[in-house]
């Protein structure tokens, strides 16, 4: 059940950044968040390069699932 | 090393982004 809520989140966000519902997030798409979220542009340039592993200038949903999981539950890669 | 630069400042960021969606979602009713 904590899985299928995990999933349910996770997918509720990248939709709140995804306004377009192209399956994936660019860094205007971001950007955009701006006016929303106390985070500067810089803020949110830093959180995209750190959610987008591949640095392919794309967030895919489970590029932003992995990046919310280690917030979520501490994981950390080192 | 670019990547650790990333990295050490992401953390905070990232779950400050985390926060305020999460904030945000139950913030507004």
């Amino acid at each position: 059940a904590g899985q299928n809520s995990f999933h349910e989140k996770t997918h509720e966000f990248f939709q709140m950044c995804d306004v377009e519902n192209k399956g994936f997030i660019t860094r205007r798409d971001m950007q955009r968040l701006n006016g929303e979220l106390p985070l500067s542009a810089e803020e949110l340039e830093n959180v995209f390069d750190s959610l987008d592993s591949d640095g392919n200038g794309f967030l895919t949903l489970d590029e932003f699932s992995s990046g919310f999981s280690q917030f979520l539950f501490g994981q950390k890669v080192s | 090393d670019p990547n650790m630069k990333a990295g050490a400042a992401s953390e905070g960021v990232l779950a400050n982004f985390f926060n305020s969606l999460l904030s945000k979602k139950t913030g507004s009713p």
